[in-house]
């Protein structure tokens, strides 16, 4: 089973934090600066033991995004990479001796755009981005560090994300809702998007168990109390219900039109 | 008393919420859009009354600050602002007939920086606008929505700031303690820089009294509670403790640089 994510974020955003989360795991990571040239990617392969399956995950994340003072070349290199690794495929799919079901596939099953947790709404440079990637991969947006944004405000900003998404005409990735057995969880899941995450490396005593948790001086974020943050759909979606619907779609859906385009030249 | 005050920081890192907070009082603001093609300051002026003196308080925020795919004319706008009130002073002063007693001082008394609570340390537009202000203004850098921040996170985050603005040879504001009656309180306020802030225009009954605060589902952050956030402090240091001395170095450093500077041409 090989699954492939890339993080898209501003440093700090809690990238690292929220993948160590999800896959329940200490990924080996340094911390990064905020003065890097340009935005660069760092990928790292681990087998990992997920649902008793065993899980080749490839983690690719931005390093520096957002950080330049001018921002025009931040998403040449992330697309860049997502068109390598379609080609990597494209190149192996044309061989005349090929072994597709041996080759290590690290085409990008999804992004995860980790949008800053503002209460205003996208910035310039999520909007051109994610415009830029929609039509290249299955782009998830997530609210990153959602325990700076109270109850109340976080409806408000969840549908100002999805307006302004809409407005701009960028697509997002949809769990499907054809398959009876899952249409119900499916759209659930759909209209909690964009999903306010929470992550953490931490653990705290909660009733007796040791649980993900933020603690501060003035209560204990619970990163799997659905109370709290939507850290749990966001797992279930990705992890549990949708990853071979979303391989299916880097597949069926964006890799026909990067090798059409590509035949087509 | 006049009082001038520029807050500088990217759309949503609660500029106006911490100006309503820090004066107890609800600014005509509209919410700011994150889509202005350059940065625009907006200037406003209140009579106030604080701490039984009548206040005439100017706010400028910066809107549309660091918003733009392309940052490098970020700065400008803001330098023109502190020189052209430096520039209407100095006309004022060099007149024959002169009213300096009866005059509007808009001169910039105290800069105000949010800092993104990334938890990571500064980022290049921090540095590179600090660096162009600390000899125009006096300079005091906050950390914004400091409630994103957990206790064992600040102090690093604290202290590798302060690395980075002295590496860089950032001077900012620091509370004068030559004179004994303030130097305690002084350099105990100096230690805390930069200032962990939380501000909020919601009240919570916390013990019988309404106060400030930010209510979240696992617990409730209290804006005037010291082991909350540095709120109290920021008040105390800003509006009480060295309001005129903040006022002092405008005139007696800051303005005295620009009018050498300017009759030198
Ligand atoms: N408030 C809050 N802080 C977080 C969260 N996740 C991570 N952090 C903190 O944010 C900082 C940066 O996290 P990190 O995972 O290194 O971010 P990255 O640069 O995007 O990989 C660290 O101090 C984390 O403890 C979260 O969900 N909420
Ligand atoms: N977590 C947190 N949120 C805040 C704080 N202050 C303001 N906010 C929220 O952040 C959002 C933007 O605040 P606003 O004052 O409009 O920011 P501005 O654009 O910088 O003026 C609003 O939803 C506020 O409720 C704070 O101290 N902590």
């Amino acid at each position: 089973f090989v699954f492939n994510i890339l993080c898209i974020g501003e440093t700090g955003l809690g990238k690292s934090t929220l993948m160590d989360s999800l896959f329940n795991t200490n990924f080996e990571s340094t911390p990064s600066t905020h003065n890097l040239p340009n935005v660069k990617l760092k990928a790292h392969t681990y087998e990992l033991q997920e649902s008793n399956v065993q899980l080749k995950l490839t983690l690719v994340e931005t390093v520096g995004y957002g950080d330049q003072i001018n921002k025009e070349d931040s998403f040449k290199s992330i697309v860049d990479y997502i068109d390598t690794q379609f080609e990597y495929y494209l190149q192996e799919e044309l061989k005349v001796k090929r072994l597709l079901s041996t080759y290590h596939d690290t085409r990008v099953h999804t992004c995860l755009y980790f949008i800053c947790p503002t209460g205003h709404g996208l910035k310039s440079i999520d909007l051109v981005c994610m415009k830029k990637l929609d039509t290249k991969v299955n782009v998830i947006p997530i609210i990153a560090k959602a325990d700076t944004i109270s109850k109340s405000e976080l409806q408000k900003f969840k549908t100002k994300i999805i307006t302004e998404l809409r407005s701009n005409g960028v697509e997002i990735y949809e769990c499907p809702t054809e398959d009876e057995t899952v249409a119900d969880v499916n759209s659930n899941m759909n209209s909690h998007v964009p999903f306010a995450v929470v992550g953490s490396t931490d653990f705290a005593k909660v009733a007796n168990k040791m649980v993900r948790a933020r603690q501060y001086p003035w209560g204990t974020v619970q990163v799997e109390n659905e109370s709290h943050c939507d850290f749990v759909k966001l797992r279930e979606m990705l992890i549990r219900t949708n990853m071979e619907d979303l391989r299916e779609k880097t597949h069926d859906k964006h890799y026909e039109l990067y090798r059409k385009m590509r035949l087509e030249q």
